[in-house]
């Protein structure tokens, strides 16, 4: 099962 | 005062027709030397990247740096009521309060203005640093839009593979599974060409409905630049003359 990550978890 | 001319109004239509669905609101940084803007979508799954460069358009004036807070929304709103032939001036003055648009016909028959209520936003710019990606598949866009709509009817992810010969796009759903694989190749329709710069191999998974989303922008450019690396989003890149248009995407991870 595939779970979404989020932009601001890698760029900040 | 800021004041930019573009002769060909039809960029700018699309352009805003392929973020509306994605980004409603966003800060507008015009300079001396582009006008631009970043901004997530409201899950921060994704994020988009517009440049346009100054020197592109056909007057530009910048006295001052500003940052115009716009409803996307009501900016296409606006815009669909300019003709495709349309040039478009943007206008603004300092500390503005409105942005004005004036919309005139090709042998000046017609011209419209309206003012466009400026919003104050609150700015979250975020470091995209410069990198390296572990691989670039150049090929065409509207293969790449293809492709994606109708694997979005299998499942909602992609997976996506890229070795040095080829690019795989795989899906796993309820009615089975499937894969498109692309070779490396330098054919001279534009259509089947695909230019792969490959230094590692890398498998992703992404959600097709961000990429169908992102794929309006395919009547921006014929050509559509990914770049991957492992565990960081996914570039996909619309060039085009007067600038350039990016989204990213985070992965999906297994869980």
């Amino acid at each position: 099962f595939a779970v979404q990550l989020i932009i601001i978890d890698f760029y900040d | 005062m800021f004041e930019a001319l573009l002769g060909n109004g039809l960029i700018l239509k699309k352009i805003i027709e392929s973020i509306k669905e994605l980004v409603t609101e966003v800060n507008f940084e015009v300079t001396s030397e582009a006008i631009s803007l970043q901004a997530m979508d409201a899950s921060h799954v994704a994020l988009v990247v517009l440049v346009l460069r100054a020197s592109e358009f056909e007057e530009y004036r910048c006295d001052r740096p500003q940052t115009l807070g716009v409803s996307i929304t009501n900016l296409a709103k606006l815009l669909k009521i300019a003709g495709n032939d349309d040039s478009i001036i943007l206008r603004a003055e300092d500390e503005a309060h409105v942005l004005t648009l004036v919309f005139t016909g090709k042998n000046n028959e017609k011209m419209c203005e309206f003012n466009l209520n400026l919003l104050t936003l609150d700015s979250e710019h975020l470091g995209i640093p410069e990198q390296e990606y572990s691989a670039e598949v150049t090929m065409s866009s509207s293969e790449f839009s293809r492709i994606c709509r109708e694997l979005t009817q299998v499942t909602d992810t992609l997976n996506l593979s890229v070795d040095k010969e080829s690019v795989k796009f795989a899906v796993s759903g309820d009615i089975g599974t499937g894969s498109i694989t692309m070779k490396a190749n330098n054919s001279d329709k534009s259509e089947e060409k695909l230019i792969l710069n490959v230094s590692d191999t890398v498998s992703m998974a992404f959600a097709l409905r961000y990429l169908n989303l992102f794929n309006k922008a395919s009547s921006l450019s014929d050509e559509v630049v990914l770049s991957l690396s492992p565990e960081v989003p996914v570039v996909l890149k619309f060039a085009f003359d007067l600038g350039e248009l990016k989204y990213f995407l985070a992965p999906k991870i297994a869980e």
